[in-house]
């Protein structure tokens, strides 16, 4: 990705944008939605928000004009230019300006409104064109793109990230209480520490919480401490749940009803994706832990105080799920935090509370503290 | 489109070149006509600037992926600037 020479962005939060005139190629209604659309793609991966207004100087004036129309850029009839757009700034900047020559569609049969927008909203918001083929600032039209399947790529969720940061954590969480306005970085060696989320990572165990994680490898005592953000910008903060397929070198992270797959620090393509593609009731709101049984090929879903089985193989849920913890984790729950395995060993996390399960003998080994780990 | 003849094409193809170049990978404007000035140094390295950004292979001439690229629809703003 790359953004505009000194790196011109907008200083708040809060945009309000125009759609000055229309294009008779289309309803109005569907301009109006297109172009909500193309902003919501952006909305969606940082703190940013839109509002339209009807009237007066808006940050984002959308027009459709052809050839010569009043800036030093004229359009040229039908074909080769599409559009233009302004990096972030009074007047003319961030304005978005479509060539009226050019058919505007819904579809791909002609020219698609929403994914030209989205790239010229792109260049509004402060990025320049990418030479990433498969990204959404790449300035070549892809007449071929799957609209229904439309994703921001990484390169372009990491350039927009780099001006705006990452989104807040979404509404619909439950809030967590907090004592001060600004999120707290949680201490290491707290006796109340609580976890969201542990996996291994490449023979690594990572601790996570709220925004950060702790990083612990067997060979050092004390751990490192990063924001998460540092590794994978367009992953969550307070995450749910993470686990490893070692054998696929692949870490699932769930956050409420969707989940994203890491390799290393690459976010893979296509996702997130929502948990229900993985066999969950539509009842199911969220994943509270996550542990995959290497011997086994399976992976246990901890959800309240039941649990259910996926076949790694298969791809698929067993049947016969969900089962009670209890039943098959005596000693465990009824609630879970977080799991992981070390040495043969599940480690469920529950509040400040740690449990050592041995899954042969099916009993609880030893009680820990939940920052056992960290040598306090 | 049917084809045209093929000598229309050529100079139209010039056109596009030269437009494309100057308008998004800061070609200077000249005067000569271009045609004759293709295979210099400063348009070879022009060339060379787009296919790379582009994602193209790097020959720094006119080839087919190239003019096919050039003829594809694509945003106004420039792909490199001053």
């Amino acid at each position: 990705f790359r953004t505009f020479p000194g790196m011109p962005k907008w200083r708040k939060t809060h945009l309000t944008y125009r759609i000055v005139n229309y294009t008779l190629d289309l309803p109005r209604d569907a301009v109006d939605s297109a172009i909500e659309k193309a902003l919501k793609v952006w909305e969606e991966v940082t703190p940013l928000t839109f509002s339209r207004i009807y009237e007066r100087e808006a940050d984002i004036m959308i027009t459709f004009a052809v050839r010569n129309h009043g800036d030093f850029f004229d359009f040229d009839g039908p074909g080769k230019v599409l559009a233009h757009a302004y990096p972030p700034g009074p007047g003319i900047n961030g304005d978005a300006h479509f060539d009226d020559d050019e058919q505007w569609t819904k579809d791909t049969s002609g020219t698609n409104l929403f994914l030209v927008a989205a790239h010229e909203f792109g260049h509004s918001l402060g990025l320049e064109h990418s030479k990433n083929p498969e990204a959404l600032m790449y300035p070549v039209y892809n007449s071929s793109t799957d609209l229904a399947s439309f994703r921001l790529s990484q390169d372009d969720v990491t350039g927009i990230q780099s001006l705006y940061g990452p989104p807040p954590a979404s509404p619909d969480d439950p809030v967590k209480p907090t004592e001060s306005a600004r999120p707290q970085t949680p201490a290491m060696c707290d006796p109340t520490l609580s976890l969201d989320a542990v996996t291994t990572l490449r023979g690594e165990i990572l601790f996570f919480k709220d925004r950060h994680f702790w990083r612990k490898s067997l060979r050092t005592l004390k751990p490192g401490f990063y924001l998460i953000s540092s590794f994978w910008p367009s992953l969550p903060s307070g995450m749910d749940a993470a686990y490893e397929v070692t054998s696929r070198d692949i870490v699932f992270i769930f956050k409420g009803k969707q989940f994203w797959a890491v390799r290393g620090s690459e976010v893979q393509a296509g996702y997130p994706r929502g948990i229900h593609t993985l066999g969950f009731p539509p009842s199911v709101k969220k994943i509270d832990a996550a542990i995959f049984d290497k011997p086994k090929k399976k992976t246990y879903f901890f959800v309240e105080d039941k649990y259910w089985r996926f076949d790694e193989k298969k791809q698929s849920m067993d049947p016969g799920f969900p089962r009670q913890i209890v039943e098959d984790f005596p000693g465990v729950g009824p609630k879970v935090d977080a799991v992981f395995e070390a040495f043969g060993f599940f480690y469920f996390f529950s509040g400040s509370s740690q449990l050592e399960f041995d899954p042969n003998a099916k009993k609880v080994t030893r009680i820990l503290k939940s920052n056992s780990w960290f040598h306090c | 489109h049917p084809l045209n003849g093929a000598a229309r094409d050529e100079e139209d193809s010039m056109d596009l070149v030269q437009h494309y170049l100057e308008d998004y990978y800061n070609l200077a404007k000249d005067a000569k006509q271009f045609a004759k000035r293709k295979d210099s140094s400063p348009v070879v390295k022009k060339i060379q600037e787009m296919q790379k950004f582009l994602g193209l292979k790097v020959t720094g001439k006119l080839d087919s992926d190239t003019l096919q690229v050039m003829h594809k629809p694509r945003c106004g703003v420039p792909d490199i600037r001053e």
